[in-house]
């Protein structure tokens, strides 16, 4: 089995302000490879919730133009995730 | 990844073992290792007991539930090298270690943690297959004989929570199940670590109302949290899980506390997102040394306030 790899997979957090944006993102997650970070699972997705979903480099540009659409409040935590990945052994070998 | 076993450091599942084996070599008076059970492709599931005396007050700890939760089998390492390293140095240490027992499961999900460094980092589940699914994996923490029907938590084999096609169906569910009911008139407090964001966690998970002991319950948190943050001001919230954070089925915490265990916390460790799962080595010791503080409160609390 090949090693799954990330590069440019990104972390998205959004607040959906209330129950109509909530559900943009569980419909975000109906046609979209979305692996939710927090809450666990889209279908504990609510109103005044931090959002954390990875999602691929090329379903990015999408999914960001609906978030910008619905003029919801985003940000990219993780450009680069598979470069995270990397970063995270920081510490030298004793 | 080469080398040896570091506590400042992520360690694959080989260094786990070898490590577990040094502790009971360099500590076999405060040291001993059981195997509880194996996994789906037989990986062992081991338990460290730190402390001396069979018939004492014990807290069972779990680490790695998750397969991509890594800081949280760091911190497992971390609590058993702290405890015997300071034991005879450090005062509280000595008098908890002189007086309970502590039951350590390093690694819960081993299947899914070996994937998560061998094949894919964002792997969380177990590695079970599924009947009638391509799709492979069970999420351990919905998977405990507890509100099963309730509010059912999710039956798609494909999706990160799918709870198993029955109560305690997974191997290593029921392993920690089966050594819990065996230990239970020992077992005082339950403590499952978890990571990301930042939060002392206590039931219910499964219903918004509240426990019967609930008060203490959140005292403990509370005081917990303060204690976290006296260290490096990291800043943890707290409170019962379906109300903190969302209602969940299933999971381990509630299931150890209808049991009958009545302290009962899950601690998801840093941080807040940043890194999220990808928290930097260089932030492990930091995390591990403000966790250890809270662990050690609620174990004192235990000590003095369950018969």
């Amino acid at each position: 089995v090949v090693p799954v790899f990330f590069d440019r997979d990104k972390v998205f957090r959004v607040k959906p302000q209330d129950e109509k944006q909530a559900n943009i993102i569980k419909d975000l997650a109906k046609t979209n490879e979305l692996d939710f970070w927090y809450p666990d699972a889209t279908h504990h997705v609510a109103a005044n919730m931090t959002v954390d979903f990875r999602i691929s480099e090329k379903e990015s540009k999408s999914v960001q133009s609906v978030l910008d659409q619905n003029k919801m409040h985003y940000e990219i935590l993780i450009h680069d995730l598979q470069e995270e990945i990397e970063k995270q052994f920081d510490v030298e070998e004793d | 990844i080469s080398g040896r076993h570091s506590y400042a450091k992520y360690n694959n599942w080989d260094k786990i073992v070898a490590w577990t084996e040094k502790m009971v070599n360099k500590c076999p008076e405060m040291v001993s290792r059981i195997k509880i059970g194996s996994t789906v492709e037989d990986n062992p599931l081991y338990v460290l007991k730190i402390g001396k005396d069979e018939r004492r007050k014990a807290i069972f700890m779990d680490c790695g539930i998750h397969a991509r939760e890594w800081i949280s089998p760091a911190f497992c390492q971390w609590f058993v090298y702290q405890a015997t390293k300071s034991y005879g140095k450090n005062k509280i240490m000595t008098k908890l270690l002189d007086r309970m027992n502590f039951y350590v499961l390093p690694v819960f999900n081993v299947d899914g943690y070996i994937w998560s460094w061998t094949q894919n980092r964002m792997w969380r589940k177990n590695r079970s297959k599924n009947k009638n699914s391509s799709c492979i994996g069970t999420d351990l923490n919905r998977n405990f004989d507890v509100s099963w029907n309730s509010s059912p938590g999710t039956n798609n084999p494909c999706s990160d929570i799918y709870r198993g096609p029955a109560p305690e169906s997974e191997k290593e569910t029921k392993a920690v199940t089966d050594f819990i009911r065996r230990h239970l008139k020992s077992i005082k407090a339950y403590i499952t670590f978890h990571s990301y964001s930042q939060m002392l966690l206590f039931p219910y998970g499964y219903t918004t109302k509240l426990p019967p002991n609930y008060e203490d319950l959140n005292k403990v948190a509370k005081i917990g949290t303060d204690v976290i943050s006296t260290r490096y001001e990291t800043r943890y919230i707290y409170g019962p899980i379906a109300s903190k954070i969302y209602p969940t089925t299933g999971s381990s915490l509630d299931w150890a506390y209808d049991l009958g265990i009545k302290h009962t916390f899950a601690f998801e460790l840093r941080d807040k997102g940043k890194f999220g799962f990808l928290l930097p080595e260089s932030l492990i010791k930091p995390t591990c040394k403000e966790t250890m503080l809270a662990v050690k409160f609620i174990a004192k609390y235990i000590l003095k306030h369950t018969s």
